[in-house]
């Protein structure tokens, strides 16, 4: 439970960054 | 029920509870590895006394007796520390946002607001292609009028020029000359006519 | 701070602790011992308890190292002073990551339909001009060909 906890609470904080790079990347992208 | 402390876990990098436990744990073995090295200076010592009457068994109990006391005192103090420091030390206020969750704060969009959005952003890149197509026919039909002009002008050009020609011979207005060149044409014909008719 | 309170608790864990493990305590229970060498017994009980407080101090110093501690305190202590005069509960994950990331992509969603609003009027915009053109073309061209006929009639 506790390495799940500390799993889901580093995605939690690194994933959105990462997604956003990728979403701006896109949508930079679409805008060229 | 547990309370994962994920909040706390995404400030800290590990679960709180993880780390009282392992304090805990560490303490406690240092509690107990103490009390072996006691039992053991004392019963080192004990070798210098031959004829005294402590077996290493009483010694033992001893050891137990204490360690069970200060064991039953660890527990009851290190949950008390605990619960201080998982509420006031190693915990987040329920009215504190952590610095990578601001744009919640900001932002507060519920999921269907969220699937609206997105949805617009769709329709108005659909909106966008159409208007670029739209664009783009346009701006072809506009060169096909430019040739087609072109072709139209020159042809008027041509009349133009047809009809400069019959005014640089005085002829300005055709319809008239035409009559009359038709009206002469057709005197001639009739002075010819005569003239053949007097010859015979 | 969280740092000072920190270590505050565990001083004050060590004190009781000791406390309770008086030297009363200790002698009674190895009371045989004590009768024959009360002075050993002594300095036994006194090198046992700061040998227990040194490793416990040294202890607490190392999970404050491993986990960062000092500064996470420090920096946390100053996330929840930037947040003293909020009342509400402050938002926490859903559970559901979809909609947690959704939101941290809001802002650039917004910006992006800003920039689809703003290109798609100007391409209407300049689409009107050239229907606009297009419009005075064709009529030109009406025009022209009226024109043709006019002379083509009047040669017919």
């Amino acid at each position: 439970l506790d390495e799940l906890v500390v799993e889901t609470a580093t995605k939690r904080k690194q994933w959105p960054k990462k997604i956003l790079r990728h979403t701006i990347q896109t949508y930079k992208a679409e805008q060229e | 029920s547990v309370n994962p402390m994920a909040y706390e876990a995404q400030f800290f990098g590990f679960t709180p509870q993880t780390c009282m436990l392992r304090i805990y744990i560490a303490f406690q073995d240092y509690l107990f590895e103490m009390m072996q090295l006691v039992e053991s200076v004392i019963l080192k010592k004990l070798d210098g006394f031959p004829d005294c009457k402590i077996s290493p068994s009483e010694i033992r109990k001893s050891t137990e007796k204490f360690l069970l006391f200060m064991k039953e005192h660890f527990d009851k103090l290190f949950s008390k520390m605990e619960e201080v420091l998982l509420q006031l030390v190693l915990n987040i206020p329920k009215n504190v946002l952590l610095p990578e969750d601001k744009v919640h704060e900001q932002y507060p969009y519920s999921k269907e607001q969220f699937q609206e959005l997105q949805e617009e952003i769709q329709q108005l890149q659909q909106q966008y292609k159409a208007e670029a197509a739209a664009g783009q026919a346009l701006r072809a039909e506009l060169e096909e009028q430019k040739a087609v002009q072109t072709e139209l002008e020159k042809i008027l050009k041509w009349f133009e020029g047809l009809e400069n020609i019959c005014r640089e011979h005085g002829t300005s207005n055709f319809k008239e000359s035409f009559a009359f060149l038709t009206q002469n044409a057709k005197k001639l014909q009739d002075v010819l006519k005569d003239v053949e008719e007097k010859s015979r | 701070g969280r740092s000072q309170l920190f270590a505050t608790v565990v001083d004050t864990f060590l004190e009781k602790l000791v406390a309770a493990g008086s030297y009363q305590r200790f002698a009674s229970c190895y009371r045989r011992f004590y009768k024959l060498q009360p002075q050993v017994t002594k300095s036994i009980y006194e090198q046992f308890i700061s040998q227990l407080q040194s490793s416990v101090r040294e202890e607490i110093e190392e999970v404050k190292a491993e986990g960062n501690l000092e500064k996470l305190f420090s920096s946390l202590d100053k996330i929840v002073e930037e947040a003293k005069n909020r009342e509400e509960p402050a938002w926490r994950p859903s559970g559901v990551p979809e909609e947690d990331t959704g939101s941290a992509m809001l802002p650039y969603l917004l910006k992006h339909r800003a920039f689809l609003l703003r290109i798609l009027g100007e391409k209407q915009q300049e689409n009107s001009r050239a229907a606009e053109a297009v419009l005075a073309g064709r009529g030109r061209i009406r025009e022209l060909q009226q024109l043709i006929e006019d002379h083509r009639q009047a040669w017919q």
